[in-house]
């Protein structure tokens, strides 16, 4: 574990909660995705199948377990108890055509061909392109409220953290892996223009504009 | 090799 990796896991963490404080207390989960809340519970569903049978460290198994249950819950939040506040006219990307290339990708591109192999690699390649449904919303809709804004930065945050833990490791020539480097700066490299935005505009108070 | 497989991230 090192600094980078730690921050990049808590951004993780501070977005989920962000979100998940945003859907609550305004009992309303309009303004976001529930299309990219299902990829990422998808995600978290085929990376961490692992939670049951192998233990790498107690933080590793804690933060595994938190994310699969903050992910389903918003999910439950999302399509259950707010479902009259999501704005499904708005979140309408087509996630078979994010969902179907991550599989055929992960058959094609993988360390070893083994079912949990296979689900860890198509997890990676769902995760970098998960977002794509809630920045399309966002342009659509034309603009996103501030806690939004702040959500989508702790999240992208956190891949971006990852690239400097990488970095590190690399340095330490510690063992690295080139599918989850590679999905990770496409990952970053998608929430670009969003960060300029952010940078620019939210943190000067100013509401966050998406050009549509 | 460095990109030896270890999944002990998240």
């Amino acid at each position: 574990m090192n600094i980078f990796r730690l921050l990049g896991d808590l951004s993780h963490l501070l977005a989920i909660i962000i979100l998940l404080l945003k859907i609550w207390n305004s009992r309303s989960c309009a303004g976001i995705s529930g299309r990219s809340q299902f990829l990422f519970a998808i995600v978290f569903t085929a990376r961490y199948l692992d939670l049951f049978f192998t233990f790498i460290s107690l933080y590793n198994t804690v933060m595994k377990i938190v994310f699969l249950a903050t992910s389903y819950g918003t999910l439950y939040l999302m399509y259950i108890k707010f479902k009259a506040t999501y704005d499904s006219n708005h979140d309408t990307f087509r996630i078979e055509f994010l969902i179907l290339p991550a599989i055929a990708l992960a058959l094609l591109i993988n360390e070893e061909f083994t079912v949990i192999e296979i689900l860890w690699t198509f997890s990676i390649y769902l995760e970098s392109v998960a977002i794509l449904p809630q920045l399309f919303m966002v342009s659509k809709t034309g603009e996103a409220e501030s806690i939004t804004s702040h959500y989508l930065f702790a999240l992208g945050s956190y891949r971006a953290l990852y690239i400097l833990n990488w970095i590190y490791r690399w340095f330490l020539t510690e063992k690295l892996n080139a599918i989850a480097i590679v999905a990770g700066i496409v990952q970053t490299i998608l929430y670009c223009d969003f960060f300029y935005l952010y940078l620019t505009k939210v943190l000067k108070g100013k509401k966050l504009q998406l050009p549509a | 090799g460095v990109f030896d497989v270890v999944k002990d991230e998240l």
